[in-house]
């Protein structure tokens, strides 16, 4: 079971849109594939057309542990299962804090889905941020996708996530590894997308070979900027849904193509 | 004095572009302008060329009270100053906490600017969050500049900054208004833009007139989306500087021109 925290703490920089449709494209190529909302926004939910009322359990339950993640999950697609989450999810920062083991109530929560392997593929949306939830995704699974926006910032962006991991790595999840990077939101033909893209790649090749970090693939497939993808979420449908011939649609499934083409290695 | 915090939690909407751009266009129209980044990131103060090394005094000393405003204000532009910030910021939410009157640090800070109407407008770039920095700005200031992409999200996100808005204003600062709300990374043609921008329009003529959005006004300059406006902040120059043709240029100046305009009615 592959288990894929999709993660980066900039805000809008493409985590919803790549978990979604990401596992939307795995889903398609027949994999089992289950997303896992952990964005107190709920969009990643929204976006597969669920919105999570209070009588619906939510990753929330999961995590004051009043449910299981066998009794949140819902199916929302062929071999697409959603673990949902909604406003209650702001409040785990407050409430977890000084509990201990806080870092690991995911975890905990998927050993026996790990062991069964229940699915092939869990996909996490991670919200922007460094805290709790996100590192409760850290210590969950073994690898990292960071979607990136090639503008002038990003690489600074970077540099504090790639921190935050090697802490993981170190202290908390020893299997953690960055496997991939998403380059989303590409405004081909521009030199800014061009020379981010170059001085990414600079950045790669210069870190030490024991980072976890070391061997992170860039993904070849780059999602251009497509009104579709940004039009997809308000009814409710992955791109490939909502528009399958869309560029979108494309980028993801290529995108998919190159995911799935890793496991040979695994 | 005008005194205007551009906010929204959610990230990567535009705040800094506008708050930079804003800054310099009013600067260059003739008033006398300062710019406050008050983002741990330091996205403004690179913007126009300054980065806040460990010697340079930052809007971090003056939470601190290490030292005033005016110590650490630095002219960057003819008419522009700015108070600059660096990572030392991200102490603030932690150092602050549970200190009393700490809403009201950066107020009181800037109280004899206001006697002394030391500057015609004073601008601050405020980080994607609703936390203490936020709230001493929300605290400081008499009117709020939302930047706001139009997709499909954005709606959501408004609804939680104008709560957010309205228990300071009663509890905190009775003079806060939202004053204005700026349509950025328009997609221009598009029925996503078009479609958001018009929901915008009824929420507000829904909304109470005793609310402190109230009289929010929607500007007309929509800022396109523009390439050349990523662009600039890696040559730590503002829009008008670096590319003053470009259709970026073209809707900062007349987004201020919008916002001098009200000056007639204050
Ligand atoms: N390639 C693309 N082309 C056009 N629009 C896109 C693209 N990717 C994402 N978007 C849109 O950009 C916005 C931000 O994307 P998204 O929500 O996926 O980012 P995020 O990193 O999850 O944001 P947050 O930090 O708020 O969780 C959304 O409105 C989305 O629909
Ligand atoms: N109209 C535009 N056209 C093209 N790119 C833009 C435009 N406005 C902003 N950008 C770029 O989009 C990215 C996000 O913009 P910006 O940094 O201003 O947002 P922000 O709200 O300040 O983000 P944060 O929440 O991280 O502080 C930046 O790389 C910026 O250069
Ligand atoms: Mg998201
Ligand atoms: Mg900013």
């Amino acid at each position: 079971m592959r288990s894929i925290a999709v993660m980066n703490q900039k805000g809008g920089v493409g985590k919803t849109t790549s978990s979604v449709n990401l596992a939307a494209a795995l889903a398609r190529e027949g994999r089992r594939v289950c997303l896992m909302d952990l964005d107190p926004q709920g969009h990643a939910s929204f976006h597969v057309g669920v919105e999570a009322g209070p009588d619906m359990p939510t990753v929330y339950d999961v995590f004051t542990q009043q449910t299981t993640l066998d009794h949140a999950r819902q199916l929302v697609g062929e071999n697409l299962s959603l673990i949902p989450a909604n406003i209650d999810l702001a409040a785990t920062e407050v409430e977890l804090a000084g509990t201990q083991g806080r870092e690991f109530f995911l975890r905990n929560a998927m050993q026996h889905w790990k062991e069964q392997n229940r699915f092939d593929y869990v996909v996490m949306d991670c919200p922007p941020s460094l805290g709790i939830l996100t590192i409760n995704a850290l210590t969950a699974v073994n690898e990292v996708f960071i979607p990136l926006q090639p503008h002038f910032f990003a690489l600074q962006g970077l540099s504090k996530l790639f921190e935050t991991t090697a802490l993981v790595t170190r202290r908390l999840n020893r299997d953690l590894r960055v496997t991939g990077i998403m380059m989303c939101l590409y405004e081909s033909g521009t030199r800014l997308a061009a020379d981010v893209t170059e001085d990414l790649k600079q950045f790669l090749n210069a870190s030490d070979g024991d980072t976890p970090w070391a061997s992170a693939k860039i993904f070849k497939s780059k999602v251009r900027r497509n009104i579709k993808l940004a039009e997809a979420p308000s009814f409710g449908q992955s791109i490939m849904d909502y528009a399958p011939t869309s560029s979108g649609a494309v980028d993801y499934l290529a995108l998919a193509a190159e995911v799935l083409a890793m496991e040979a290695a695994m």
